[in-house]
């Protein structure tokens, strides 16, 4: 038996969102731990990995690991049914096809269920080693968003450049070219607004913007966004979804021809 | 111009 629940569906509403755009099935690894899902994109440019964990659900049970695996237009369309402040449980039987979604409005005067077939998913999974960054940058989340949108209008790859002192984001088309240059802050009293640089060393990587956008969809997850660069690579786009988890995005870097 | 570069020469599948 599985049983997932949360207080508030729209938690998991801003997740589906936030990998929806990515992938269009994917496979929800569910154990004693907690919920994660580990997918690349279907052109192995970017990779989701997704941790909810155990202690952050409002109630979880996980008798035997299992893995299930969703078509998400359809979860999403399942999901759209729900009242942002339903309480929302995901029910799995051991070795079930299906899977249950179920919403209780706050006062218990409506209770829906949506049950889902499962899908087989021949999903790889990738061993990420572990990376000593050489920038680390810390920077509101939707700052980041806007100056992803912004400067995508401009070109279609876009060049982060860290030193100490700050990042520089720039792009150059057809149209001509833009730069975005974040100086480091020292907001002690407005922690959420600032932006800090962790650096060994400077780093210049160039990035396809399509897949920064995609990325920014899990902006409503968290005030904060981090970006872990090293020369030769992938970018790491991390979100930290309070109390339950994390949402990382991988990201091959584009070389020079 | 910059070609993208697949993820899996980074990463190994397992």
């Amino acid at each position: 038996m599985f049983e997932a629940r949360l207080t508030s569906a729209a938690t998991l509403k801003k997740v589906l969102e936030a990998v929806k755009e990515l992938l269009n099935e994917a496979s929800f690894d569910c154990s004693d731990s907690g919920i994660q899902l580990q997918a690349m994109d279907n052109s192995h440019v970017s990779l989701v990995s997704l941790t909810l964990r155990s202690d952050g659900f409002d109630k979880y049970r996980c008798d035997r690991s299992l893995t299930m695996g969703m078509n998400l237009a359809s979860m999403s369309k399942i999901l759209k049914c729900a009242n942002n402040d339903d309480t929302v449980t995901i029910k799995a039987q051991d070795d079930a096809d299906t899977v249950t979604f179920v919403f209780e409005s706050k006062k218990q005067e409506k209770i829906s269920d949506y049950e889902m077939k499962l899908m087989n998913l021949d999903q790889e999974h990738l061993g990420i080693p572990e990376t000593d960054f050489s920038c680390v940058i810390r920077m509101p989340s939707v700052e980041f968003a806007r100056i992803v949108r912004d400067l995508a209008q401009f070109g279609e790859t876009v060049l982060i450049c860290c030193t100490k002192e700050g990042v520089k984001f720039s792009v150059s088309g057809d149209v001509g070219s833009a730069n975005v240059k974040l100086a480091q802050t020292n907001n002690f009293d407005k922690e959420e607004e600032s932006v800090s640089i962790e650096m060994q060393e400077p780093v210049s990587l160039s990035f396809a913007c399509q897949y920064l956008i995609s990325f920014t969809k899990a902006t409503p997850l968290s005030p904060r966004v981090q970006l872990s660069m090293s020369s030769n690579v992938p970018l790491v786009v991390e979100y930290e979804i309070a109390e339950l988890g994390y949402i990382r995005y991988y990201l091959a870097p584009k070389i020079e021809d | 111009t910059p070609i993208q570069n697949d993820l899996t020469e980074y990463f190994s599948l397992i």
